[in-house]
């Protein structure tokens, strides 16, 4: 049986926009430690991983690892149908072939149960190893996101180029040139720990998708280091996280 | 001229 209640249906409704433009359907494994997801998108150019553990949940019990397929689209469907302060639970007995989802309102006095077709999806995971990123920049995820629409106006490809102190974001089109240069801020809320500067280049439509998950967190984390992938990471308050990992363009 | 590459290169099968 897997079963775990979160106080707020808003998180998921959160976590899932976060994911839907990227992904049409994907598998979420649970497991005693909490839930994870790594889905790559259908071009294989870029890769989310999500962690949401059990001191996320008010109520959480798995008593067997479980890998539930879902699709999203349906998924938000059925997110649509709730209220964001709705307490949600999420459930699947054994062998389950429906993932169960029960709304209840902030009073106490609406109960509403869905049920939702599960998948059975065939999805290979990918075993993400520990990076030491020579460059690690922490800004507002407001602030990322608007400087990825801003980029991806001029260009479908975005420099990024990482020194000492400053990040710059560079996007060179047919109707111009744009850059935008961030450095660290006395409030603090850009910071930069570069211990080897980097300049990559990246799609910039890959990178406004991730931008998708500015609603779960105020910050957002950069991490570059050449010849990796670049590392987006929003954390999700203090029990989880969403990252995107983007293969870089190279050179021909 | 530069060209995408696949996440999945960097990343090994488990």
């Amino acid at each position: 049986m897997f079963e775990a209640r979160l106080g707020s249906t808003l998180l998921l409704k959160k976590i899932v926009d976060a994911l839907r433009d990227m992904l049409n359907q994907t598998t979420l494994d649970c497991s005693d430690s909490g839930i994870q997801l790594q889905s790559m998108d259908n071009s294989h150019v870029s890769l989310v991983a999500l962690s949401l553990q059990v001191d996320c949940f008010e109520k959480y019990r798995c008593d067997k690892n479980v890998s539930l397929g879902v699709d999203l689209k349906s998924l938000a469907k059925v997110l649509k149908c709730a209220s964001g302060d709705d307490a949600v639970t999420i459930s699947a007995p054994d062998k389950a072939d429906k993932l169960g989802l029960s709304f209840e309102s902030l009073n106490k006095e609406r109960f509403a149960d869905y049920e939702l077709r599960l998948l059975n999806l065939d999805q290979e995971h990918l075993g993400i190893p520990d990076t030491d990123y020579s460059c690690v920049v922490h800004m507002p995820a407001t602030e990322f996101a608007r400087i990825c629409r801003d980029m991806t106006t001029f260009s479908e490809s975005v420099t990024i180029v990482c020194s000492k102190d400053s990040i710059k974001f560079t996007a060179n089109g047919e109707m111009g040139t744009a850059n935008i240069k961030l450095t660290e801020t006395s409030k603090g809320d850009v910071s930069l720990q570069v211990d080897d500067p980097v300049t990559q280049s990246f799609a910039g439509r890959y990178l406004n998708t991730f931008t998708r998950a500015t609603p779960l967190s105020e910050r957002v984390k950069i991490g570059m280091a050449a010849d990796v992938p670049l590392l987006v990471e929003y954390p999700i308050e203090d029990f989880g996280y969403i990252r995107y990992y983007l293969a870089p363009k190279v050179d021909d | 001229q530069s060209n995408q590459t696949s996440i999945a290169s960097y990343f090994s099968k488990v």
